[in-house]
C-alpha cells in the first residue's frame, strides 16, 4: 500500500533528514519503525502520509505515483485513505474532544448525529467517556494523546501512521491503545507505528530500524 | 523545599484534578511522580512549581508560604529558583534552539556573551550541538524535548520540574538526559520528575504515586 523508492528529503541548510530510503508496506501490514532521536522516523511518516513531498525518489501510495497526482488529488487521496496520530496531537484548540473527534468523519457522508455517535464511541474505547466535553486545554498531556488517537482511527483508514501514539501514557492506558491498533489492523488497516519504547516495537510482527536518515535494518519477528 | 498541606485543586465544572494532597520535599532530593493519564502528576507540579494556585490548602516553596505573596513575589520565586521541563516544551516558536536556552538566563546579571556560551555548553551535553541554528518547527520531536531540558537546567535552578523529560526518546537519549539530571541533583539541585516510564522511576531513590487526584503511595527505595 506504501512504496517508497530512492526517497531522500534534504532540508535547506544541508540537513539530510532521509537518504535513499527504500521500503515497502503490503496491505494489512502492522509495523514499528524505531530509531534515534533524529534518525528520520516522522520525517518517513510524513513522507509516506503524502504531507511531505521528497527532494528526490518516488513515492507510491495506494497504487498512486504521487508525482503524477495534483495536490487537489493528493489532499483527497489523504483525506479518504489516511489517518494520522501526530507526535504532537495537533487537536484544535477552541473544540471538546467529541467534537474534535467528530470532525474526522467530517465529508465522508455521515451526518452530524451519527458522527458525534461514532465519535463518544471511539472516545469511550480510548476510556475518555468522561472528558467528552473537555477542550485540549483542559485535557492531561496523556488524555489529548488519546483523544488524538481517538479522531485517526474513528474513519478507519486504509492507512493508519502513528508518531510515538504511547508516547504520554502509562503503561495501562498505552497497552489499552496498542489494543485498540492491533484490533484496527485486524479488520484491515495497515497500522505503522512509530515507537521508541522497546516492548512496543517487539510485540508488532515486523521492525523498520533508522539511523541517520537511513533505513538500516527491516525484519519480521515472530510476535513476542 | 516544597511542602504540599491538604492541597485541593478543583476545576470548574467540578474535575477534582487534586484532592488533599500532602507531600513534603527535602532540599537536594531526587525523585519521580508516577500514575496513570489523567491522575493529577502535571497538575500537581504546576501546583509546587508556583504556575498554579490550589483551590484549598497550603503550598510552601523554599520556606515562602505562597498564600504570603504577592504575585511580583511569586514570580521572581519562581524565575529565580525553579526550572521547568514542560509535557509539550513550550519553546518560543520564532527563535533558535540556542538562543531558546541562552533566554533561559535573562535578568541573571550574564552577559550576552556567556549566556550564549553556557547555552551552548547546554546543548552539547543533550547532544544538540549540530543542532543550534534550528527553530522548533526544524527540529524532531525528541530535539524539541532536549533543547527544554536543556533551558532548565542551564541556570542551575534550585528546585528543577521535570514533566515526562524522556517521553520522546529513545532509550539512549533518554539515558542521557537522566544522567544529566543526576549530575544535577549531585550539585545540589532538588529534582522531581514525572515518569510513565518504569525504567526511570525505578532508577531514582524515592517514588511518588498518584491516583484519581490523590498520593496513594509514598515511598523511599534503594536505587535500583
Ligand atoms: N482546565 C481544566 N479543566 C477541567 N479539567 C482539567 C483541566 N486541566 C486538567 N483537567 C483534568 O484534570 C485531570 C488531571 O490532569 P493532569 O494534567 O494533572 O494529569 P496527568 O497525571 O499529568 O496526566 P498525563 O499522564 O496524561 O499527563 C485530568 O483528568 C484532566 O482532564
Ligand atoms: N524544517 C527543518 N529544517 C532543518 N532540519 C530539520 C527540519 N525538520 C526536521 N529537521 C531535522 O531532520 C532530522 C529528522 O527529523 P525527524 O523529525 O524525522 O526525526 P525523528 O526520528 O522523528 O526524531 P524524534 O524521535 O526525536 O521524534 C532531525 O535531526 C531534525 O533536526
Ligand atoms: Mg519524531
Ligand atoms: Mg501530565
Amino acid at each position: 500500500i506504501v512504496t517508497l523508492r530512492a526517497v531522500t528529503r534534504e532540508y535547506s541548510g544541508g540537513v539530510v533528514a532521509l537518504s535513499d530510503v527504500n521500503l515497502d508496506i503490503e496491505n494489512g501490514e502492522l509495523l514499528a519503525i524505531v530509531g534515534p532521536s533524529g534518525s528520520g522516523k516522522s520525517t518517513m511518516l510524513n513522507v509516506m502520509g503524502t504531507l511531505d513531498r521528497p527532494s528526490s525518489g518516488q513515492v507510491v501510495v495506494d497504487g498512486f505515483d504521487l508525482a503524477d497526482l495534483s495536490d487537489r488529488e493528493v489532499s483527497a487521496l489523504r483525506a479518504f485513505r489516511i489517518g494520522f496520530v501526530f507526535q504532537q496531537f495537533h487537536l484544535a484548540p477552541g473544540t471538546s474532544a467529541l467534537d474534535n473527534v467528530a470532525d474526522g468523519l467530517l465529508y465522508t457522508g455521515i451526518g452530524r448525529k451519527e458522527r458525534r455517535e461514532r465519535a463518544e464511541a471511539a472516545l469511550q474505547r480510548v476510556d475518555l467517556g468522561h472528558r467528552l466535553t473537555h477542550r485540549p486545554h483542559e485535557l492531561s498531556g496523556g488524555e489529548k494523546q488519546r483523544t488524538a488517537i481517538a479522531r485517526a482511527v474513528v474513519r478507519e483508514p486504509t492507512l493508519l501512521l502513528a508518531d510515538e501514539p504511547t508516547g504520554a501514557l502509562d503503561s495501562h492506558s498505552g497497552e489499552g491503545v496498542m489494543r485498540l491498533l492491533l484490533d484496527l489492523n485486524e479488520t484491515g488497516t495497515t497500522v505503522v507505528v512509530i515507537t521508541h519504547e522497546r516492548m512496543v516495537a517487539s510485540s508488532l510482527p515486523r521492525q523498520v530500524t533508522m539511523l541517520d536518515g537511513e533505513v538500516v535494518d527491516d525484519r519480521k519477528m515472530a510476535v513476542a
